[in-house]
Parts: C-alpha cells; sequence; structure tokens
C-alpha cells in the first residue's frame, strides 16, 4: 500500500463520520438512484468495517464531505476524462472529497443484466476510488482493491490484506474488525 | 452507442482474455492502438510510440519531454520507464513492451498517477516491516 505525498488523511473530531452526497445535476441515467445509492452505501460499509470512521448520505451536495458525480470529457478539475474505457474515474486526496466516475463509461451494477463486453463494474470502482478519498494511493498488490487497473466486466470489492493494513495505519482499526473476515487464501498469502 | 457482435464473445466468463482482448484492440478506446507496440523493445522506431510516451508521462513514470514532444523512439528513457512500470505493477521485470505489460497498459484503470509507488518504496518496506 501507498498513501499520497504528505500521508494527508480526514482530520474530523473521533468517532468520526463523514458524509456523501450525489451530484444533482450529473449522474447517469440507465442505473436507477437507488441502485447506485445502494452500490455505494456497500462499498463505504466496506472500509468502515476496518476503520472507525462511519459514513452517512447527505443530501446537501455541496456541503458533503465526500461529492460523488459522473461526468464527461473536460468537467472542470485540470483532469479530463478520455471517453469509452482507459481512464475509468479519479478521486482527490484528502479533505478534498471530490469523487469522479467518467460518464462515457457503460457502468454496471448486475453483468447478468448489461451485457456489454466494455461493461465496468461500478461498485468495483466505487470501492477503489473511496480508497482515495480516504488516504490511500496506488497499490502494487495486483489483488489489492488499490491496485490501479480494472478489466471490463470484473469484479473486485473485497479488501484485501494489503489494503485493511494500509487504512488502518492511517486512522487505525474498527474495534469491531474481525481478520477473520478477510479472505483465507489473502492472509496465507501476505503470512508468506 | 454500439458494441461489437455479440455472438463472438462469452460474456458469462468475466475474466476471459479473448474478451478483454476483443474490448481492447479498438482502436477507438483511448489505448486500444498500443497492441501493435507489442514485442518492441529498445532501438525501435514506430510511429505513434510517442502517444505510449505521453501515457506513461500521465501516470508518473517518465518526465515530460524538454522542450516540444516525444519523438517516436523507443530510447533508454522509454526503456528505464516501461522497467519501473514493471517492477511497481507486478510484471516481470523486462524493460521491453512483452505481451503482460502491453495488456496491462492498454487495460482501463484509475485517473490518478502512480508516481508515489516509486517514490516512497522505502516507506512501504518499513511500515510493512514495522507492523510484523
Amino acid at each position: 500500500y501507498a498513501y499520497f505525498n504528505g500521508r494527508p488523511r480526514w482530520t474530523h473530531n473521533s468517532p468520526m463520520t463523514l458524509t456523501y452526497a450525489f451530484s444533482p445535476d450529473h449522474m447517469i441515467d440507465y442505473i436507477s438512484p437507488e441502485e447506485i445509492k445502494a452500490v455505494f452505501s456497500r462499498a463505504f460499509t466496506r472500509w468502515s468495517e476496518v476503520i472507525p470512521v462511519n459514513f452517512t448520505e447527505a443530501q446537501n451536495y455541496r456541503t458533503a464531505d465526500v461529492r460523488i458525480g459522473f461526468h464527461s470529457g473536460d468537467h472542470g478539475d485540470g483532469e479530463p476524462f478520455d471517453g469509452e474505457l482507459g481512464v475509468l474515474a479519479h478521486a482527490f486526496s484528502p479533505e478534498n472529497g471530490r469523487l469522479h466516475l467518467d460518464s462515457a463509461e457503460t457502468w454496471a451494477v448486475d453483468f447478468g443484466r448489461e451485457r456489454s463486453n466494455v461493461a465496468i463494474d461500478l461498485e468495483s470502482v466505487a470501492t477503489h476510488e473511496i480508497g482515495h478519498v480516504l488516504g490511500l494511493a496506488h497499490s502494487s498488490v495486483s489483488d489489492a482493491i488499490m491496485y490501479p487497473s480494472l478489466r471490463p466486466r470484473s469484479r473486485k470489492v473485497d479488501l484485501r490484506v494489503d489494503d485493511v493494513e494500509g487504512i488502518q495505519a492511517l486512522y487505525g482499526s474498527n474495534p469491531n474488525f474481525n481478520y477473520g473476515s478477510l479472505l483465507e487464501s489473502d492472509r496465507e498469502t501476505s503470512n508468506s | 452507442r454500439t458494441f461489437p457482435q455479440p455472438s463472438i464473445l462469452n460474456f458469462n466468463d468475466t475474466t476471459t482474455s479473448s474478451v478483454v482482448a476483443a474490448a481492447f484492440n479498438s482502436s477507438s478506446t483511448p489505448w486500444g492502438n498500443f497492441a501493435k507496440f507489442a514485442n518492441l523493445e529498445k532501438g525501435s522506431h514506430v510511429t505513434g510510440i510517442c502517444d505510449l510516451k505521453t501515457y506513461l508521462n500521465r501516470f508518473g513514470y517518465l518526465p515530460a519531454p524538454a522542450p516540444g514532444n516525444f519523438s517516436d523512439d523507443f530510447d533508454s528513457d522509454l526503456e528505464s520507464a516501461i522497467l519501473t512500470y514493471q517492477k511497481n505493477l507486478g510484471l516481470p521485470p523486462t524493460g521491453k513492451l512483452d505481451t503482460e505489460t502491453i495488456d496491462l497498459i492498454m487495460a482501463p484503470r484509475c485517473g490518478l498517477g502512480d508516481s508515489h509507488l516509486r517514490h516512497n518504496t522505502t516507506t512501504i518496506t518499513h511500515l510493512h516491516e514495522t507492523r510484523r
């Protein structure tokens, strides 16, 4: 695992609660808002299960800590998206809170329903980008959530030991976190 | 939006390389035409390899050219950048554009760069050792 320069992290008072909201103007229309919210709720939960940070959806986009939107091309943050495939998404380091997904992708919440061969799993990308929002940079571990690449029609949503160790070094461990919840094979790989 | 004929692809397999290849070989995708650089090595001169240098520059592996644009030469700087890319992302470090490397370069990815991996290698190692 790795961090951004200066190792930035959110500094809200403990117990830390971060709010997140979806852009009222920049969303996609072929996946329902309820499904998108469910995807992000699960993605945030994965991180909150391992660190003492809670996430709550807020209605006010402008004042939320984490602001999520689907954007295309040059969308004003100096990091233009490039159309289908290529760059899928990006997010900013703490405590900026911007999380942007490329609206040109064919986002999927269910590969059985979305048959495109270039479909990208929204939950996998959301989980990765939340890692950036929290302060993790890219990892060299190919199985880790924070590895920078994701193939079309592939799904990677479970935190691995590398992700957990990295984020817990920033925020500490959730007292309810149980290492047994990580994949057995992953723990064996880490131990070796 | 149109896509290739579904009949040639196995949509039920989420990892089949043929699916990946079918998707990435399209020149309509940002890095789809990088496939033609497969198996090149230092000393080659191929039109368009400047785009690959731009890619490596964008993600933190190659310094910006000064002055002007990147050349189409497979030079020492490009070889070094590819070597670092391979080491950072868990590929066999050959410094060549082998198939595995090109395949990963063409894969969709996060827009953030990887430069911290190279710069913070010592720190990363130290943190792991401390925790163990």
